[in-house]
C-alpha cells in the first residue's frame, strides 16, 4: 500500500552499536502525521513501542543528550499533531493511546521494582540501564491529561447537538405523542432546518463509534471507562438543565420518555461492558427528575415520597420542576402551591447548593492507572507501509 | 558478590510549558 508520509520527525541519526542477540534496539524516524488507519493491522500502540525502543537505544549507549532530544521532540511532535487535528476524535484518541502506552513503558522498564511485578524475565532484560526518567514520566502524564481533555472536548462537541432532541423531544416510545401537554412545542433549533432533530439511536450510534475507535487503538480500558462516565455526565447535565428551563417538557409523558431513554443508554453500557464506569451514577439527577415527573403530587404521603426519592436533586430543582409541571389534559390537576409549600417545609433542613442548573462543563479528574504490557520488544514487527527504512535491529 | 547495578542518573525534564516556550522560540529563530 503506497503511503505518503507527510512529515518525518527525525529522532536519531543512524549509528551502529555492537550486535546484542538478546536486545532489540531500533533506530528510526517516526512520521508523526501518521494516519491511524495505516496501523489498523499492526499491534495497538506500535508508535509507543517503537519510541520506547529508540529511547532504550539512547539509554543503552549512555547518551543523555539523545534521550533528551528524543523525548523532547516526541512530546513537541505529538503536541503539534494534536494542535493540527484538534477536532479529530480518531487522531486524538490515537495519540492518547500511544502517549499513555509510552508512559507505561517508561515505568514498566524503569528498573523500579514496583513497576516490574508483572514483567517476564525477558522483559526485564529490556529495562533501561543508565537513566532515571521519572521527571519525563511526569511530563508525559501532564501531556496525557491535555490530550484526554481535548478528546472529551471533541466528543462533547459531537454529542451536544443531539442531546435535547434525542432525550426530551423525540418520541422514542411511539404513541406517547397523544399525551403531550397543552402548549408543547418542539424546540426551534431542532426544527430550524426541518429534520435537524435526533433520535436516541443517533446518540447510541455515536457512542458505538467512539467506543470502537478507542478499543481498536488500544486505549487503556480504565481510560475508556472515564471517557464514558464524563460523556454520560454531560448528557445528564444538558438534559436536566433543559428540563429545569422549559415548561413544555415538564410533563408526565416526558418523564416516561426519559425513563425509557435512560434505560436504553444503561442497556448500551451493559452491552459494551461499561456499566462499572460510574456513568449511570452520574445520571442519577436526571433519573430522579424523570421519576418526579411521574409521581403523584397531591397528598402529604406524595410529598414524603418525592422528598425521599429525590436525594440527588436540590430543593431548588425539585420546586422548579413542580412549578413548571404541566398537566397532560384537563383531567389532571395542576400542582398546588400548598403542595409545593409542603415539599419546601420537608426539605428546609437540607443545606442544598444554591445554583439551579448543573455545570455541563464540569470535568471529572482523570487518572491513568499503571497498565503494563505483556508484549516483549523483540516480538514487535514494524509494517513496511511505515516507510521506516531507518529501522535497524542491532 | 554480585555486582550491584549502578544507580541510574536522574534526567531533569523541562515541564510541558517550558517545552512549549523552547518550541516557540525555536520556531521564531528559524526563518
Amino acid at each position: 500500500r503506497q503511503v505518503t508520509v507527510q512529515r518525518k520527525m527525525r529522532i536519531l541519526t543512524a549509528s551502529t552499536v555492537p550486535h546484542r542477540s538478546n536486545s532489540c534496539h531500533l533506530l528510526l524516524s517516526l512520521p508523526l502525521d501518521l494516519k491511524p488507519q495505516m496501523l489498523s493491522g499492526a499491534v495497538p500502540c506500535l508508535p509507543a513501542y517503537i519510541l520506547y525502543m529508540c529511547i532504550r537505544h539512547a539509554d543503552y549507549t549512555n547518551d543523555d543528550l539523545k534521550v533528551h532530544s528524543l523525548l523532547t521532540s516526541t512530546i513537541n511532535g505529538i503536541k503539534k499533531v494534536l494542535k493540527k487535528h484538534n477536532d479529530d476524535f480518531e487522531m486524538t484518541s490515537f495519540w492518547l493511546s500511544n502517549t499513555c502506552r509510552l508512559l507505561h513503558c517508561l515505568k514498566q522498564y524503569s528498573g523500579d521494582e514496583g513497576f516490574m511485578t508483572q514483567n517476564t524475565a525477558k522483559q526485564n532484560e529490556h529495562c533501561l540501564k543508565n537513566f532515571d526518567l521519572t521527571e519525563y514520566r511526569q511530563v508525559l502524564s501532564d501531556l496525557s491529561i491535555q490530550i484526554y481533555q481535548q478528546l472529551i472536548k471533541i466528543a462533547e462537541g459531537m454529542l451536544q447537538p443531539m442531546i435535547v432532541s434525542a432525550m426530551l423531544e423525540n418520541e422514542s416510545i411511539q404513541g406517547l405523542s397523544g399525551v403531550k401537554p397543552t402548549g408543547y412545542r418542539k424546540r426551534s433549533s431542532s426544527m430550524a432546518d426541518g429534520d435537524n432533530s435526533y433520535c436516541l439511536e443517533a446518540i447510541i450510534r455515536q457512542m458505538n463509534a467512539f467506543h470502537t475507535v478507542m478499543c481498536d487503538q488500544g486505549l487503556d480500558p480504565e481510560i475508556v471507562l472515564q471517557v464514558f462516565k464524563q460523556l454520560f455526565y454531560m448528557i445528564n447535565a444538558v438534559t436536566l438543565n433543559n428540563l429545569l428551563l422549559r415548561k413544555d417538557v415538564c410533563s408526565w409523558s416526558t418523564g416516561m420518555q426519559l425513563r425509557y431513554n435512560i434505560s436504553q443508554l444503561e442497556e448500551w453500557l451493559r452491552g459494551r461492558n461499561l456499566h462499572q464506569s460510574g456513568a449511570v451514577q452520574t445520571m442519577e439527577p436526571l433519573i430522579q427528575a424523570a421519576q418526579l415527573l411521574q409521581l403523584k403530587k397531591k397528598t402529604q404521603e406524595d410529598a414524603e415520597a418525592i422528598c425521599s426519592l429525590s436525594t440527588s436533586l436540590s430543593t431548588q430543582q425539585i420546586v422548579k420542576i413542580l412549578n413548571l409541571y404541566t398537566p397532560l389534559n384537563e383531567f389532571e390537576e395542576r400542582v398546588t402551591v400548598a403542595f409545593i409549600r409542603t415539599i419546601q417545609a420537608q426539605l428546609q433542613e437540607r443545606n442544598d447548593p444554591q445554583q439551579l442548573l448543573l455545570d455541563a462543563k464540569h470535568m471529572f479528574p482523570v487518572v491513568f492507572p499503571f497498565n503494563p504490557s505483556s508484549l516483549t520488544m523483540d516480538s514487535i514487527h514494524i509494517p513496511a507501509c511505515l516507510n521506516l527504512e531507518f529501522l535497524k535491529e542491532v | 558478590s554480585a555486582q550491584r547495578p549502578r544507580p541510574r542518573v536522574l534526567l531533569k525534564a523541562p515541564t510541558l510549558a517550558e517545552m512549549e516556550e523552547m518550541n516557540t522560540s525555536e520556531e521564531e529563530e528559524s526563518p
